[in-house]
Order: structure tokens, then sequence, then C-alpha cells
């Protein structure tokens, strides 16, 4: 039996069951079916564990839907903080970063960390300047935000007192955890 | 938050977690996603665990190595472990949330004690599984 197997997911929480739109959670299933076969892809073409997940995280960093990487929530003041970490189970061996807002991918940087580093989390301006010594790029922190995240900022800091539009995603943004 | 396990051909194990945090947090709040250990964590010896949650209480738990640690001294299989950690030991500290893992013979466990979590797996060779909600 072929073991190779990978496993994703993108954050955990309260369904929104009174606006839950049939729309939006296909557009969840077809996001994490997409990722989920290139994985697997990169799995049966012999490609290692670290590498399977060091790109399923990428993908779901690039998709707006999840809160991490583009798409990534907003903290009170409105700004984006992103951390990320991978651990190689052969060796032990692990890279994180915390506090980051200009690396497009902070997996990547983690990757990096656990690679090229001697130490395992970089918080911050140590962080970003490391990912940028090790060619990763910079880019403006607005990359992450999206329109919908704002909003949820927004009804978060009103108290909840605006109402969800009718295109809500199938798990209540406002207080998915993670 | 996001993240993903993978066994690969050779036996090996490795996971990722990435996230924004939580909306409205404080400037400089970090979660258990950054912490080896805590929201990520990997061992060839037995298990390769991702975190989704209320990151506070999976940082005091040590959630993805108390999966691992139940495993390698108390015997647990991989199922009783992630129940263990998920369903009793999170919420007891008001913590909700939930991992997905995978183990060193393939075995996978994707436990939540939240509504829902946005998951998926697939097995090299077999069509992939996605789910939102709870079955």
């Amino acid at each position: 039996m072929e073991k190779a197997v990978i496993a994703i997911h993108g954050g955990a929480g309260a369904i929104t069951r009174a606006s839950m739109s049939a729309e939006r959670e296909q557009a969840y299933i077809a996001a994490l079916s997409e990722i989920i076969t290139q994985g697997q892809a990169l799995l049966a073409a012999g490609g290692s564990a670290l590498d399977a997940v060091t790109e399923a995280v990428r993908l779901l960093e690039e998709c707006p839907l999840f809160n991490a990487g583009v798409g990534s929530v907003f903290t009170h003041q409105g700004t984006h903080e992103l951390d990320a970490c991978i651990m190689d189970g052969r060796s032990l061996d692990a890279g994180a970063v915390a506090g980051v807002s200009r690396i497009r991918n902070p997996i990547l940087a983690a990757r990096a960390v656990l690679e090229s580093s001697p130490h395992v989390l970089l918080i911050g301006e140590g962080a970003e300047t490391f990912a940028f010594e090790n060619a990763l790029d910079a880019v403006n922190p607005a990359l992450f935000s999206t329109p919908e995240r704002w909003a949820q900022l927004q009804q978060v800091r009103d108290g909840e007192a605006l109402l969800l539009d009718h295109d809500a995603p199938p798990l209540d943004e406002r207080h998915k955890m993670g | 938050t996001v993240g993903a396990v993978a066994l690969d051909r050779a036996g090996n194990l490795a996971a990722a977690t990435s996230t924004g945090g939580m909306t409205n947090k404080r400037v400089g709040r970090v979660g258990d996603s950054p912490i080896p250990g805590a929201g990520c964590y990997a061992n060839n010896a037995n298990v390769a665990v991702s975190c989704t949650g209320t990151g506070e209480v999976f940082m005091r738990t040590l959630a993805a190595y108390d999966i691992a640690a139940l495993m390698e001294y108390a015997g647990l299989s991989l199922q009783q472990a992630t129940e263990r950690v998920v369903m009793e030991k999170i919420p007891v500290l008001g913590g909700s949330g939930g991992l997905i893992a995978v183990d060193n013979e393939g075995n996978l466990a994707m436990p939540f004690n939240s509504e829902g979590m946005y998951r998926a797996f697939a097995r090299v060779g077999d069509a992939p599984t996605v789910g939102i909600y709870r079955e």
C-alpha cells in the first residue's frame, strides 16, 4: 500500500449558519481541492514531505480565502503581522518567523531559517532582514489586505453591530480560530 | 491559520503552519503557530502535527508536542493521542480549534472541537477528500 499522504487545514471555528452561502462554500472546497491535489502530485513524483508541506502552505498563503499571507486578518491598529513555522521530522530541524509584514510567503522565510540559520525562531525586522538576505523579495504589507478582512475588523471594533453580508463564508470569519 | 502535514515515500514526516493571527489582536501578540511544539511539530519517530485554534491554550499545553509525547511515552495510537488533546485537554482550558496529524505509518487524524474546520487530505493514488463541517 502506498503510504505517502498529505493533509492540509485552513482554520477552524464556528459555522455561519444564518448566512451560509453555497457559492462561498464551493469556493473554499475548490481551493482546498486544488491545493491538496498539488501537494499529492508533488509526493507522487517522489518529492519530500518537507517540500510538500512547504508548497501546500505557500499555496494556502497565496489564497485570499484563508488567514495567512494574502487574506491575513488585521491587528487592532489595522496592520498585518504574519507568523510561520516548519519542522523536518528527519532531523528535528525547525525554522520559524513571527511578526513579519513584508515577506510575501512567511513559510518560505521559515524554511530559510530552517536551512540557513543556526537559530530556530526569528521575529520582526530581524526576520525580514534575514529573509531578504536569503533571496526572498520585500513586498508592500498592503498586499495582504482584502476588503473582507477589513470589514471583519470593523465588525469586531464596532462590537459586531454590523451584519454579515449575504455572501458569508461557511465558517464565521469574525471568530474563526487561527 | 493554515497548515500541512505529510509523509513521503521515504518515510519522512514534515509539518508546516502559517497564520495572520487573530482579527483585532494586540500588536506584538504571537500565538502558537510559529512555536515548534505548540502549533507545529514533526518527528519521524512518531508524528507530524499542525494546529489551528486558541493560540494561547495550544501554547500552554504544547499541543503538537503533547501528541507526540502521548504516543511515545504512553503508547497511545494517533487517534487516541489526538482525541485526548483536542477533545479533552484543550477544552478544559477554554480552548477551541483543531489539528491535522499523520503518523509514520501513514495514519491520519483531523479532529476539531469547534463546529467546523477547513481541511483536506490525499493519499498518493487515491482521490482527495475535502471537508468543512463535522461529518
